[in-house]
């Protein structure tokens, strides 16, 4: 899901 | 991990420092929001329940372990240690004003409707307005402790770091997520008042009083 690369961030 | 997003992490990391620094040095929360600060403690814990199902890296984990521990440790100091010193009469922001539009926006515009997923949008959504009972206090009042506004002036700038990382990715790595993406302009946006009297005022060596 590409949605979920920005939950790598904080 | 970008420039961007380092120097954005440092940024908010530095702001809880300053904040706890001055809790602990002054033996006071004066000028604090507890509401606000309430809201953060909220923020890290309904968006980093991921540290229990997706490891991401030592850096990521232990960044949200010192989110979600120090916004508990403000609280603590604030509601129980130096409950004396906390300023309520000041703190009086309806925060269901918030919490009500932000939860029936995290349930209704989302990703995925899943219990993890909705809970991370709802953080997202809370932190673009989770300061505003601060800010309100700060109006109120009409002036705010110069650590205080250091304090505030981090807090701000690393939501404003943090859009350069989202261009900074949109333009290498192809990568744009929407719903940080409008939130976290939001988020900047309410800063900008008060980054123009911070450069104004407190950068010159002035304490940060409102015009009246």
């Amino acid at each position: 899901d590409e949605h979920l690369k920005s939950h790598d961030e904080l | 991990m970008n420039v961007f997003r380092l120097a954005g992490d440092l940024s908010h990391l530095l702001a809880i420092i300053i904040l706890l620094l001055k809790i602990w040095k002054t033996r006071s929360c004066a000028g604090i929001s507890g509401r606000s600060q309430i809201l953060f403690a909220l923020v890290y814990t309904t968006r980093y329940l991921d540290l229990f199902t997706n490891f991401i890296s030592l850096y990521n984990s232990v960044m949200k372990v010192f989110f979600i521990s120090t916004s508990c440790a403000t609280i603590y100091l604030m509601y129980v240690k130096f409950k004396a010193t906390y300023d309520h009469n000041h703190d009086t922001f309806r925060i269901g004003f918030l919490l009500i539009p932000v939860t029936i926006l995290g349930l209704l515009i989302n990703h995925d409707f899943t219990p993890l997923e909705v809970l991370w949008t709802f953080s997202i959504y809370l932190e673009s307005v989770a300061i505003l009972p601060q800010l309100f206090m700060v109006s109120k009042t009409g002036d705010a402790e110069t650590i205080t506004s250091h304090y505030l002036f981090c807090l701000g700038l690393y939501r404003a770091l943090y859009i350069f990382n989202w261009i900074y990715r949109y333009y290498f790595e192809g990568f744009y997520d929407l719903i940080a993406i409008v939130a976290g302009v939001v988020q900047t946006v309410l800063y900008c008042d008060f980054f123009y009297l911070y450069v104004t005022r407190v950068i010159k060596g002035k304490a940060l009083k409102l015009p009246a």
